[in-house]
């Protein structure tokens, strides 16, 4: 059996800050194209590619547990763009 | 690593602590932080030297929210530190979030050496890495710091900016690198293999990975991170869904878990379960649900132990092919699914049905533990 909804609408607001802090993704700016894969949905399979999750590019319960562990902060590209 | 040859140009470093955290004493910081920079050391040409005043190339300080790069830190849990890459002014320098519980060796909090020896991975030019198993993969987890050896992963990233250590005695003998078992080699042999509360786990080294019914891909893990008073490198595990309780052997003694909770009163020796003294380990264990019964495999013979009547069946030890026709090597690992007996002898895995005793199939390992 399979839980109707594992994700909260809280939840869907931390991993899209979780993939702006460590996985580079920008906001959209100007009017949001119809087609082609969302930026979230690209930026949550590259994140579970990385840790080797289930790439479905939702976002489940495996990758907010994973998002929700202990880690280090600054992400790879902004270090690397800082200095 | 960061691309672009982002590395120090110069082999001799210097490093200062400017603050302490109140969660340990000034001695235990001082320790953990130059243990922590003695990890990269051991492996390159590079040397740290500390100093009380003035701008170190690595400048370590404890902070917490706001601290003055921009990059705020977000109370407790979550993000616990950061460093940024080799450079000038706050290049190289490392943070620890104030708001975590730094330690210096207990799994309660996190250990300051674990985390600045990752940080001070950034601070010489390694980015992050995608191996569970490498000090470098972004995601804390605990491990004994007593005998922390830097795994393969890291060497190699380390290695590829500054080479190997000049300096180092080849007649000193020290422990390899440890590397991450691969679900794609095809030749391995897996420590042991049990279920968990519909999951099904398969162990190898320090690692273990969960395979569950919602998932195609085996997500591994390391053992402590589930278990952090659990051995590694185990013999056998099974679980007993009665007792919702999980065993993993090592030697001659047995730990047993609630599910992640330890059970007082463990470990114990292996006599506990009435075991013979002579048998000094056992090579798999298995749980048959619809008997009660677990089975303890050692070299080619095994036992049975009855779990309501928490005693050794007589009649036993018996000939492991007695009861399992086609096995001649060793039992390597053993679990149940979906009513059917799976006895892994290397990487060949024999499925069986106990009531029958009609071997079935002959298998690969990659039959659960899927190569993705």
């Amino acid at each position: 059996c399979v839980p109707v909804s594992e994700v909260t609408v809280q939840d869907e607001s931390f991993a899209e800050n979780y993939l702006k802090n460590f996985f580079n993704m920008t906001e959209q700016k100007g009017p949001s194209t119809r087609r082609g894969i969302s930026p979230l949905s690209k930026k949550l399979s590259e994140m579970q590619r990385f840790f080797g999750l289930h790439i479905t590019g939702a976002l489940d319960g495996e990758t907010l547990e994973m998002m929700k562990k202990p880690r280090c902060g600054v992400p790879d590209g902004k270090i690397a763009r800082f200095s | 690593t960061f691309g672009n040859s982002l590395k120090w140009e110069k082999n001799s470093l210097t490093y200062r602590i400017e603050n302490y955290t109140p969660d340990m004493s000034v001695a235990e910081v001082d320790d953990s932080i130059n243990r922590a920079l003695q990890v990269w050391a051991k492996v390159t040409p590079l040397r740290f030297t500390r100093i009380y005043s003035g701008t170190a190339d690595i400048m370590v300080s404890f902070g917490r929210q706001s601290h003055g790069d921009y990059y705020p830190f977000d109370g407790p849990s979550g993000t616990l530190a950061h460093a940024f890459a080799p450079g000038s002014g706050i290049g190289g320098d490392a943070h620890f979030d104030e708001d975590e519980m730094f330690t210096f060796s207990s799994n309660r909090g996190y250990v300051l050496f674990l985390v600045a020896a990752h940080e001070f991975g950034h601070s010489l030019g390694l980015s992050h890495s995608d191996d569970p198993g490498a000090l470098m993969y972004p995601v804390y987890s605990y491990r004994d710091p007593s005998t922390f050896v830097l795994p393969r992963d890291d060497v190699n990233g380390i290695q590829s900016l500054y080479g190997s250590n000049p300096s180092k005695d080849p007649s000193v003998p020290e422990p390899p690198p440890p590397t991450t078992p691969d679900a794609c080699d095809s030749t391995m042999v897996l420590d042991a293999v049990t279920t968990l509360r519909g999951e099904m786990l398969f162990f190898k080294d320090s690692f273990f990975w969960r395979s569950y019914p919602q998932s195609n891909t085996p997500q591994q893990t390391l053992i402590t991170n589930f278990w952090p008073n659990a051995p590694v490198n185990i013999d056998a595990a099974y679980e007993n869904p009665q007792s919702d309780t999980i065993f993993f052997f090592k030697g001659s003694r047995v730990w047993a878990f609630t599910g992640y909770r330890p059970v007082q009163g463990y470990p114990k020796t292996m006599n506990s379960f009435g075991l013979p003294r002579a048998v000094r380990k056992i090579d798999a264990a298995l749980h048959d649900v619809a008997s009660g019964k677990t089975l303890f495999f050692v070299g080619n013979y095994y036992f049975s132990y009855d779990e309501s009547r928490q005693t050794m069946d007589r009649g036993f030890p018996k000939r492991v092919d007695q009861t399992f026709s086609g096995l001649t090597n060793k039992v390597t690992a053993a679990f149940q699914n979906r009513g059917f007996t799976y006895i892994y002898s290397g990487p060949y895995m024999f499925e069986y049905d106990l009531r029958t005793k009609w071997l079935y199939r002959v298998l690969r390992n990659s039959y659960f533990l899927r190569c993705t």
